[in-house]
């Protein structure tokens, strides 16, 4: 038997939110450590690994360690039902072919939903991620990380960022010209939220397909700070840091024919 | 044009 309640539903439904435009299918690990997720796109290009610890839950009971392959869009049909405030008890048998979702209304009582969808066998290719030590690491607000792709992405398909000691600028060209947002290492004395934190062992500039990059900020609303971090030829390791787990991205970047 | 990798090529499957 497994069942999980989060007291806000939008917690869950945040973390589909982001990941609906590259992954279809994910298994959904559930164990007694709580609940993670490893997906990688269709292309190879991106993977999106996800922990919601037991802490993450006003209840967590997993008697046996299962996984529950979902499909994201059903998924989302059902969280969508729910108010951000909900609270959300998810549950499933041992053996079952179903997932249960029931949301309880915070200020009604007397309103009560409950959905079933149906579990899929998934196929998943499991990735072990090497523990990688990054020469440059880049901290930002995650809001101000959502507006720069977003804008950039307008002006081209590719999109550089380059991390130095002083400072990190991100660049993108194309058609119609091209623009940079650059920005210089600072905190903000009594507002940490907002400071920009750069270390930076040695620069490092990787270009990215700016349609995965935006992937990779759908994830603000689930944390005010997002970290970036690089090295040369490897995957940038986007991270957000939620109360109990975390929700990142590993991206490939381009390189040069 | 630059060529995006394979994320295959840096994590082993496991």
């Amino acid at each position: 038997m497994f069942e999980a309640k989060l007291n806000e539903a939008s917690v869950f439904k945040k973390i589909v939110e982001s990941v609906k435009d590259g992954f279809k299918n994910c298994n959904f690990d559930c164990s007694e450590e709580g609940i993670s997720m490893e997906s990688m796109d269709d292309a190879h290009i991106a993977l999106v690994s996800m922990k919601l610890g037991v802490e993450a839950f006003s209840s967590y009971r997993c008697d046996r360690s299962i996984s529950l392959g979902l499909n994201i869009e059903s998924l989302l049909k059902v969280l969508r039902t729910a108010n951000n405030n909900d609270v959300l008890t998810m549950r499933a048998e041992d053996d079952g072919d179903l997932l249960t979702l029931v949301f309880e209304d915070s200020s009604n009582p007397d309103r009560i939903s409950e959905y079933n969808l149906k579990l899929l066998n998934i196929d998943q290719e499991h990735m072990s991620i090497p523990e990688q030590e990054y020469t440059a690491t880049v901290t930002l607000p995650s809001s101000e990380y959502q507006r720069i792709i977003r804008d950039l992405t307008q002006l081209g398909d590719s999109i550089t960022i380059d991390a130095a000691k002083d400072g990190v600028r991100f660049t993108a060209e194309g058609d119609i010209g091209s623009g940079s947002v650059s920005l210089k290492a600072n905190t903000n004395v009594g507002e940490d939220e907002k400071s920009i934190d750069i270390a930076v062992e040695e620069p490092v500039a990787l270009g990215f397909n700016s349609k995965y990059l935006t992937q990779t900020c759908k994830a603000a609303p689930l944390a005010p700070r997002v970290s970036l971090n690089m090295c040369k030829r490897i995957p940038i390791f986007i991270s957000y840091k939620l109360q109990a787990g975390h929700f990142s991205f590993f991206l490939a970047p381009q390189i040069s024919e | 044009t630059p060529i995006q990798n394979d994320l295959g090529e840096f994590f082993t499957m496991v």
